[in-house]
């Protein structure tokens, strides 16, 4: 088993070599990665190691090799279709956000209650009334589900799309999901903490 | 030094940690803790011995004291002033954000250069115009940053944060900003990326 960690931080090595690539560079040193990421080099090497022997004595990582291993575990390759629920401020700003389609993660469809929102588009994506959820992820292909809805509805909205056969939740909302699904909770106040605790140390130095 | 990755889980091991106290438990093990985070229990005690020794031998953790240092630690128990730069669809779901100032976090005024947004309110927060940032962020106390304007604009927003005296961003825009205060980027693809992982890990046992 793969640690949670490890899995969050390919993503970042996946964009740190892809920059390496379009660089020209052909093979990087566990230190060449690091860098880029502010971790440590003997953590580039732990985490690669999971996944096989990727460097070459001397030479370091292969870059391109690296790239394709790394774009096969995490699905990278794959096309995912996506489906927001809740066209609220947080929904929208997913749904035009340029990072996901890059990553190839297409957002198809939106989900809202608010008969106000229905039919409308944000970013020429169709707002869709809930109660054709499933029938529109069935139709659409739809298998990974984001939750942007009230803290109120979040259970309710994981139900109903647990029930369509979504594969796979990301959870905006700040409330423990009780699902089968897999779900990934994001909490951006993290990355504020992070923020604090660098500037507190930033201060006292 | 403390590895960025220890940092961000001192955090979700504040939550949980106030959830066990919440529930009247004095005393917790490492593995009470992992079972909550979806980590291993070593993780913890390895996270925790960076910070001194916590546990009481065949107690366990003091979750009262635990969560005293930790909050030491991550400047929890301090207000943190926040202003946002950039009142569209991202900027107004953070100033909402219940999470935020449930940790400390008060957002207490937000930027833009559209004049249509400027003096209008968000959640009860102020829209102000970007031209008066320095004197804002010196009158309000703002120490942290966000920064949610289209990436074109992010770096010129950096510089200008930077010379209001701000102390720390958080970055959403996709881009590197070259600036001398320490910054936090946050990017969601990274936990898309990680439910794809655990979509396809899923699909193949
Ligand atoms: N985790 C984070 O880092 C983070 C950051 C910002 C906001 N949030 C959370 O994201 C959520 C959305 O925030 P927002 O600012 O976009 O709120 P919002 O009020 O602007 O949008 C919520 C949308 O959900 C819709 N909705 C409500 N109940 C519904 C239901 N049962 N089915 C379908 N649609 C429903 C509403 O009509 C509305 O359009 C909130 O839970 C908020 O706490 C999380
Ligand atoms: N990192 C992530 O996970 C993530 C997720 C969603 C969106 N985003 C990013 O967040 C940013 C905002 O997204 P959005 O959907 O809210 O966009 P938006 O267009 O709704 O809002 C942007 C706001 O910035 C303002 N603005 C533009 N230039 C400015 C300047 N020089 N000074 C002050 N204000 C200025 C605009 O007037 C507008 O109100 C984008 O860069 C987007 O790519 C990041």
């Amino acid at each position: 088993k793969i640690p949670r960690p490890t899995v969050k931080r390919l993503g970042l090595y996946y964009r740190c070599l892809s920059n390496y690539r379009e660089d020209g560079v052909d093979f990087v040193s566990s230190q060449d990665i690091a860098e880029k990421l502010n971790i440590k080099p003997s953590q580039v090497r732990k985490d690669l190691s999971y996944f096989g022997e990727f460097g070459k004595r001397g030479l370091g990582y292969d870059v391109k090799k690296l790239l394709n291993e790394i774009a096969h575990i995490i699905g990278v390759n794959k096309e995912w279709n996506v489906a927001i629920v809740g066209a609220g401020n947080l929904g929208s700003a997913l749904t035009s956000y340029p990072g996901l389609s890059k990553h190839k993660f297409r957002v198809l469809a939106l989900f809202d209650n608010n008969q106000q929102k229905i039919g409308k588009k944000v970013s020429g994506i169709t707002v869709y009334d809930i109660s054709d959820l499933e029938r529109t992820v069935n139709k659409l292909k739809i298998e990974i589900g984001v939750i942007a809805v009230p803290e109120f509805a979040a259970q309710h909205v994981a139900e109903l799309l647990e029930k369509s056969g979504i594969k796979g939740i990301v959870n905006f909302a700040p409330v423990r999901l009780r699902t089968n699904v897999p779900v990934e909770d994001v909490d951006i106040t993290l990355s504020f903490e992070t923020i604090a605790y660098n500037v507190v140390k930033k201060s006292s130095t």
